[in-house]
């Protein structure tokens, strides 16, 4: 079982909710 | 001009931080062109942030309101603020909406070919409890804390497929 950054979806939608703070 | 990002996780011991969280925070640098740096709890001796007068979010990248939320992370933002930094709180990634909505379409993905359940760190607090409640029907899924999974001997009846909430492996 993968943790949630290892899924490749959650990952780059943790870099877009990031990456989009003011 | 964005806010400076630091970015607050739980770090395994002498603040080691998972190789995933670093990736992110190079993404975050290359791809989304942020300033960021990290901190884990486990570090005794974290650096000082260098950012000059530069706005800075504290994000604490924490799924549930147990005790580092509650007790932990209000610590590091006044040990920061006392630093002299021009510090704002974000609230903890697991109450984010956007975030919750990335986990809902990972739920959703899966759904017409398993049945999946969140299995979760133990957390006991009144505010866990409410906070995991909410979740629960936010989700549409059902929650375990991962001390009731393996005593539950009807999952595999149930057969459900557990989606572990953790950001790294644990």
């Amino acid at each position: 079982l993968k943790s949630l950054l290892e899924i490749d979806i959650i990952h780059r939608g943790l870099v877009n909710i990031l990456g989009n703070l003011p | 001009p964005h806010y400076h990002l630091h970015l607050l996780v739980h770090g395994s011991r002498g603040g080691e931080i998972h190789p995933s969280l670093l990736s992110l925070v190079d993404q975050l640098k290359r791809l989304k062109n942020r300033s960021v740096s990290i901190e884990a709890l486990t570090d005794d001796n974290p650096e000082q942030i260098d950012i000059g007068n530069r706005s800075v979010f504290l994000v604490p990248l924490f799924l549930l309101p147990g005790s580092h939320v509650c007790i932990d992370v209000p610590k590091i933002f006044n040990r920061l603020q006392e630093e002299g930094q021009n510090i704002k709180l974000f609230p903890f990634l697991g109450s984010f909406k956007p975030w919750l909505s990335l986990i809902d379409d990972l739920i959703t993905s899966q759904r017409p070919f398993v049945k999946p359940a969140l299995i979760h760190h133990p957390i006991s607090s009144d505010t866990a409890s409410v906070f995991l409640k909410s979740l629960e029907k936010f989700l549409n899924i059902p929650l375990y804390s991962w001390s009731r999974w393996n005593q539950d001997t009807f999952k595999k009846e149930k057969n459900y497929l557990p989606i572990p909430y953790l950001l790294t492996p644990n």
